[in-house]
């Protein structure tokens, strides 16, 4: 079992090695990850050695070699078809956002129950009405969904999202999903960042 | 030095004694609390342990003499005054957000730097230009602020609001801000969320 935090950071390690393939380094060591992650060297090799050997000893990691393992672990490396349900302020800001699909996620349908957003086209996806969720989802194939919807609607729209044969669900609702064990939910909380933030600043004040 | 995690589940811990309160129950055990938030009743009583010595051995915790001091921890014991820099997809969406304004953040100014949106009333805000953030957070007597601006606009607008006073900053921007010892930066990657979960999904398919 991986810890999260681990799994927590390996995004930013693919983002790092992104960034150093594409300037053509061909090699780096767990110092230099570090210094550019503001993460220990340490933690570094901890990490990784959850997933197998890589790099040599005193050489480092071979850029392009990790990048590839990295996003193979994370599931990157083919593309991923996404369902977001609920436009409203957060699922539009959400679809417009382009790091999704700059990793290969596209959203590829999206609901609403709303009659004045159903049919309305954003990011060339015309919105469908939320009660088709059962018939399109299995057609289409997708396995992820956002979900941005108030919190007194998101159980129901989770239910017709896994019968569909979704297998992973960002929920954005403040409100704890009930679905079965073969489904991974991933809760947001954003007021986290916001107490967090506040946390540091009430501990300055003291 | 208080570990980061332990920091991260203040809020949840805050949340779930707010409901606890709410509906009129005066004394949790930590295995109550740990089964309400998923988490284990040795880590609850870890976590708290870094703050103080609270409830009693067999009794349990008491439930508003716990929330209070949560609640200072946290700094949300009093209302503060948030500054929101940008108002595309992103920051329209944090604007309308109620989960801020219920933990006594109130967004006291908005800004940003498209003339089109300038002057525009959003939550009861008119919209300020950009270039007067160093005149007005200096006079409202901000201390946190939220960046919702394009990577390459992110800076600049960093040191209009650290020059004004502001010492907590959420930047949701995917750039690191240069700041000042005495500011704190909590960086949002919110592909980090969706990346985390597609890692479950690789997973379950191996
Ligand atoms: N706005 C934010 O920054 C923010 C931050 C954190 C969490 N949230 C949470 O995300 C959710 C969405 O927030 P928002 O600000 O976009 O709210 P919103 O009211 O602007 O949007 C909600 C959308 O969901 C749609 N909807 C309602 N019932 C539905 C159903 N049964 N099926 C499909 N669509 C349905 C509505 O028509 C609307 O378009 C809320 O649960 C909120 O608490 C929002
Ligand atoms: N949309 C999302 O869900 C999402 C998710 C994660 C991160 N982000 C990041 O958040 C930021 C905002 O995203 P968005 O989708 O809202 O983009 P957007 O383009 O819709 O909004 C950006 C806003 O910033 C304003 N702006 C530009 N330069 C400015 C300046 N110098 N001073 C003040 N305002 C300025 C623009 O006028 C615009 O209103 C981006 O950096 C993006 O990468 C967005």
């Amino acid at each position: 079992q991986i810890p999260r935090p681990t799994i927590e950071r390996l995004p930013l390690y693919l983002r790092c090695l992104t960034r150093l393939a594409n300037s053509g380094v061909e090699v780096v060591s767990s110092e230099e990850l570090g210094n550019l992650l503001a993460i220990t060297s340490v933690q570094i090799r901890k990490d990784l050695a959850y997933f197998g050997e890589f790099g040599r000893r005193g050489v480092g990691y071979d850029v392009p070699a990790l990048l590839a393992q990295v996003s193979q672990i994370l599931g990157v490396n083919r593309s991923r078809k996404l369902v977001l349900v609920g436009v409203g302020h957060l699922g539009q800001a959400l679809a417009n956002y382009d790091g999704f699909r700059e990793h290969g996620f596209n959203i590829s349908a999206i609901f609403d129950a709303d009659p004045s957003k159903i049919g309305l086209t954003i990011v060339g996806q015309r919105v469908l009405p939320a009660h088709r969720i059962g018939e399109i989802v299995p057609q289409m194939g997708a396995e992820m969904a956002i979900i941005a919807v108030p919190a007194h609607a998101a159980q129901k729209v989770t239910d017709a999202l896994v019968q569909g044969g979704i297998k992973a669900i960002w929920n954005f609702a403040p409100v704890r999903l009930i679905v079965p064990d073969h489904v991974e939910v991933r809760q947001e909380n954003m007021i986290v960042g916001m107490l967090a933030l506040s946390y540091y600043l009430a501990q300055r004040e003291r």
